[in-house]
């Protein structure tokens, strides 16, 4: 484990009773590893580790705990902090003058549709929006899960049209508490994609656009988000799959980059699988 | 960006750093760094970080081809000879990682080479998955055999099987519903599936699909599938993204299964057979 090999590595170093300059540097390139390992973008990693370093070296040497337990408190702690352990659990951004606005986003395949139900069924009293025209099945996937929730189903005004459906949904769910649109999968880069996004958003004015993104998301992750997130102001991060074992790294480099509150993760594939965002209990995840 | 100018090691680190932003994987790309400056060292120094960079790329290509992959399989035009038919090739692998578009690009694929193709709706769970692929299969305009939500998914697969044989098809292709490895009752599903489908053809071919966006842990999935299930080849989809799915070096190195094809978008032309100098040049950018 991290412990025992962090263990190790203070051992066989002099000044062994003490976290100084010197044995703190074999000790900070376990931890890279393992948040390299944890998917943690290398970027961060490293501006990550340069704040681990600064609170390791300035905190107080306890006399009842060996350097390497100490450490990785310092670093679960850092991690925890970063992922938002000192603020206020982030809450839902609710429209006090109507229905609150839910625009959901991300990459092909993140959970954005099985997103829609699992927030339908967290908050209640919504209507689920079709803007998913794209994909084969997925209109039909989406009205299924509404009636699993019980959620009113909107399904698109016009099947080819994707911005006169969202106008025509804003009209239809004026009644609702809350309105949550599902969209179609795409690809950051896509150009053609990411401009019928940012009109959408145009014509919905979200009070919360949601990335929702893959929990064993790479690297690739701090790019993705930033990129949607230079086009639509992301008000929140949902991370999805994490009943799997991916250690979710993603999670820290999109908070230090971003700031981007994590409000739910997906823990399953039914609709009642969705939590809250526990900063300490993720940060034990990505440390492995 | 790999810079210009002789290999040194600020060279070195930017070479790391690209392996790693490709989900490379820390080891592999700090082993695959080392080996080329103990290459560099033997040769005297005064080598291009270009050629430093080229010499790498053929290393991963090197890895990737060891286990065969590249080696597009010949595929009969019109029906396969060489064993009985139908060829029953089986798509697995985890939630949202493209089984079902990658079944149907396949089926599409050898629907235009002149085989008569049946795609078989074997995930009887998610919401609307028999739909999804049933619109492929009419637009494809080949065999379709589905049964009700909530069947048994070996049946659907047999059933498939069978009316592939009784329809006359060269190929059988059969969509499962995803599954996180970790969920070990679902693996046993897919076992159970691969089992009752050995009574009547046990498949060809089980490919498992990677999203190229998955990090690191896609190595435990395809240890995982590999493990209990027959993953002849791998599949590594959306690669038309900014993810370059590094992490396929470490498994075929260990494993020795092929990357077979890439996703590259979302229509049926999208379905590219694996290169490994491509893939390899991409991951050293
Ligand atoms: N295990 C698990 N599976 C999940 C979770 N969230 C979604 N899924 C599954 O992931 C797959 C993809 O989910 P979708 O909701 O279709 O994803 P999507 O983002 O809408 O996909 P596109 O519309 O194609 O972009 C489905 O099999 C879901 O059941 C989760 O938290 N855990
Ligand atoms: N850009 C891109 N998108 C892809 C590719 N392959 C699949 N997709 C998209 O990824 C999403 C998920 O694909 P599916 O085929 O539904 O994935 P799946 O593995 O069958 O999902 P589940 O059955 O829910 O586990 C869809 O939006 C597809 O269009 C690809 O190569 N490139
Ligand atoms: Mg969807
Ligand atoms: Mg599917």
């Amino acid at each position: 484990t991290l412990t025992e090999r962090l263990n190790k590595t203070f051992r066989n170093l002099a000044g062994f009773g003490k976290l100084n300059e010197e044995n703190i540097q074999p000790a900070l390139r376990e931890i890279r590893v393992a948040l390299l390992e944890a998917d943690v973008h290398f970027r961060v990693v490293k501006s990550f580790l340069e704040n681990v370093k600064k609170r390791a070296l300035g905190s107080e040497v306890l006399e009842s705990v060996t350097p390497a337990d100490q450490f990785v408190k310092v670093v679960r702690d850092e991690l925890a902090r970063t992922l938002g352990a000192e603020e206020p659990p982030p809450e839902l951004r609710k429209n006090p003058a109507g229905p609150t606005r839910i625009l959901l986003c991300g990459l092909q395949g993140a959970g954005k549709t099985t997103a829609a139900a699992k927030l339908a069924h967290l908050l209640g009293k919504s209507a689920l929006v079709a803007l998913d025209l794209k994909r084969p099945g997925a209109v039909e996937q989406l009205r299924v899960m509404a009636e699993k929730v019980q959620a009113t189903f909107l399904p698109p005004a016009d099947p080819s049209d994707v911005r006169l459906s969202a106008r025509k949904a804003l009209e239809e769910g004026r009644a609702f508490e809350h309105l949550i649109f599902d969209t179609a999968g795409r690809l950051q880069i896509d150009e053609e994609l990411m401009e019928e996004l940012v009109e959408v958003a145009g014509i919905v004015k979200p009070d919360e656009i949601v990335l929702v993104l893959d929990a064993m998301t790479g690297q690739e992750a701090l790019n993705v988000a930033e990129t949607f997130h230079k086009r639509v102001p992301l008000t929140a991060l949902m991370l999805t799959k994490t009943d799997g074992d991916a250690r979710g790294g993603a999670a820290l480099s999109i908070r230090h980059v971003t700031g981007i509150p994590i409000k739910w993760i997906g823990t399953g594939e039914r609709p009642d699988a969705i939590e809250s965002f526990h900063p300490e209990r993720f940060a034990d995840r990505i440390l492995g | 960006a790999v810079g210009r100018g002789l290999f040194d090691d600020a060279a070195a680190e930017q070479i790391e750093e690209a392996l790693i932003e490709a989900d490379i994987g820390p080891e592999i790309a700090l082993r695959l760094v080392e080996d080329v400056r103990e290459w560099v060292r033997s040769a005297g120094g005064g080598v291009t970080a270009e050629t430093v960079r080229e010499k790498i790329e053929m290393d991963i290509a090197e890895i990737l081809r060891g286990s065969g992959s590249g080696r597009s399989e010949e595929i009969p035009p019109n029906g396969n000879h060489s064993s009985e038919q139908p060829r029953v090739t089986i798509l697995v692998g985890v939630n949202g990682s493209g089984k079902t578009t990658t079944a149907a690009k396949l089926a599409a694929q050898a629907a235009a080479r002149g085989s008569r193709v049946l795609l078989g709706a074997a995930d009887t769970f998610r919401a609307a998955a028999i739909d999804q692929l049933r619109v492929w299969a009419e637009r494809i305009g080949c065999e379709f055999v589905a049964q009700d939500q909530g069947a048994d998914p070996a049946a659907v697969a047999f059933d498939a099987v069978q009316a592939g044989k009784s329809r006359g098809c060269d190929e059988v292709f059969i969509d499962t519903a995803g599954r996180l490895h970790t969920q070990t009752n679902l693996m046993a599903e897919l076992e159970k599936v691969i089992r009752v489908l050995g009574k009547i053809k046990p498949p060809d071919h089980c490919f498992l699909t990677l999203d190229a966006t998955t990090g690191r842990n896609g190595l435990q999935q395809i240890t995982t599938f590999s493990r209990s299930l027959p993953v002849d080849g791998l599949i590594v989809t959306k690669l038309d993204g900014s993810a370059r799915a590094g992490v396929v070096v470490e498994a075929v190195e260990r494993l020795k299964i092929p990357v077979r094809y890439v996703g590259v978008g979302e229509t049926v032309e999208d379905l590219m057979p694996f290169d490994p100098e491509a893939f390899a040049r991409e991951l050293v950018r």
